[in-house]
């Protein structure tokens, strides 16, 4: 594509092409969105998060990331489309320029690059990173069990060919060492936002245990709204809840960890397939996803910027 | 490219705890290669896995013997991949 105005956002892309489309988008929009590159991958990629800013030093900042699992290609092709979205919306939209007016928005589209790159050279369903296992012949971690947050508990798998293996030890992955040592680094992040894809939750902590987190009302309150905002589009219900309860004991996860630094506004959204398509969503639903995701996180973002903590 | 040619998507109903710890039990069974797109949680939620060629058939009479209802989400995961592919050609041809 010769500019973001042109991009496709009703396909999925590769991993050049979307990091392609980040460059363009920051060339366009000198001064409101730059690139960052937080580390490398195992295979050695780099890791880029796109920084949204009008200015200010360190400010209290979003943090939303898609693509940990790299299958899960609805929710990479919604963060491109929040990218756009966000370059259309500031100066337009007063809610969304009242919240960028004064927080910092960072977006991490492919959280997950060598699986993600995987997806499209040798295996559409790989979910995990492509780490070596030592003791194995099976590849990868879940990076969706890694972090050091119950980590080793019950809900995560210790064998390397699970689907849900957490690794040797927390942060044992690059992946998510990397935006450990960035949020821990910024220090100043208020909410962290998770996407997955499928089965229509909005989630917060915790996973690994069954004692509600002390902000639970709030989160819940705040969970009803987000999804009611994202029913109104399209009519997609979301259910929302405690990890735990919700669906299932996860242990090393995200949003777990992130809550455990103090980051209040900690959740985990997992993305439609209102069909029979699980992972294998029609790039026909990317742009209706990413519009009803879009409300919700709004929903999110302003409750963040209107509840200084 | 992993060929996925015969896979089929399972999703499973589950009506009690006790359906749950049989479906869990299946997860257990490295050697069907069972990939739980949506694994066992509680009664109620659907569980989604995908069956590769050579075990549909055992999974799914493990699933009648114990009554737990399924139906087939996903007829052949490869003819879905092929669509998405021919899909992403026809926007690069253009």
């Amino acid at each position: 594509a010769e500019s973001t105005d042109t991009f496709n956002y009703a396909t999925y892309h590769t991993l050049d092409e979307i990091y392609g489309f980040m460059d363009m988008l920051v060339a366009e929009n000198p001064g409101l969105v730059s690139k960052l590159q937080i580390g490398n991958t195992y295979e050695g990629r780099p890791i880029y998060v796109l920084k949204f800013s009008t200015g200010g030093n360190n400010r209290p900042a979003i943090w939303i990331d898609t693509g940990i699992h790299s299958r899960e290609w609805v929710t990479q092709a919604s963060g491109v489309w929040f990218a756009k979205k966000i370059t259309q919306d500031y100066g337009q939209d007063p809610t969304f320029t009242a919240i960028l007016d004064s927080m910092d928005i960072f977006l991490e589209i492919v959280t997950n690059p060598d699986g993600f790159a995987y997806t499209h050279s040798k295996n559409r369903m790989w979910r995990k990173t492509r780490s070596l296992n030592p003791s194995s012949a099976c590849v990868g971690v879940d990076p969706n069990r890694n972090w050091d947050a119950g980590f080793g508990m019950a809900g995560a798998s210790s064998n390397p060919c699970s689907e849900t293996y957490r690794g040797k030890s927390a942060n044992s992955e690059v992946e998510v060492r990397s935006i450990v040592d960035f949020v821990k680094g910024h220090g100043n992040i208020k909410a962290f936002i998770s996407i997955h894809s499928y089965s229509q939750l909005l989630l917060y902590p915790y996973g690994y245990k069954t004692e509600p987190a002390p902000d639970q009302q709030e989160l819940d309150q705040l969970s009803e709204s987000a999804v009611t905002a994202l029913a109104s589009l399209y009519g997609t219900k979301f259910k929302y809840g405690s990890i735990i309860k919700a669906i299932y004991q996860a242990s090393g996860s995200t949003v777990d960890w992130t809550y455990s630094q103090g980051i209040k506004y900690s959740f985990t959204f997992e993305l439609r397939d209102t069909g029979r398509y699980g992972f294998l969503l029609p790039a026909s639903q990317i742009i209706p996803t990413a519009q009803e995701t879009w409300l919700a996180l709004l929903t999110i973002m302003e409750h963040t910027l209107n509840h200084p903590y | 490219h992993e060929d996925f040619v015969g896979h089929q998507v399972l999703r499973i109903s589950v009506a009690d705890e006790p359906q749950v710890q049989k479906v869990k039990e299946l997860e257990d069974l490295e050697h069907l290669q069972l990939d739980f797109w949506r694994g066992p949680a509680q009664p109620g939620s659907p569980i989604d896995v995908r069956v590769p060629f050579l075990s549909v058939q055992a999974v799914k009479a493990f699933l009648e013997a114990h009554s737990v209802g399924y139906e087939i989400m996903i007829e052949d995961v490869q003819a879905l991949l092929d669509q998405e592919q021919e899909q992403m050609f026809a926007f690069w041809a253009r």
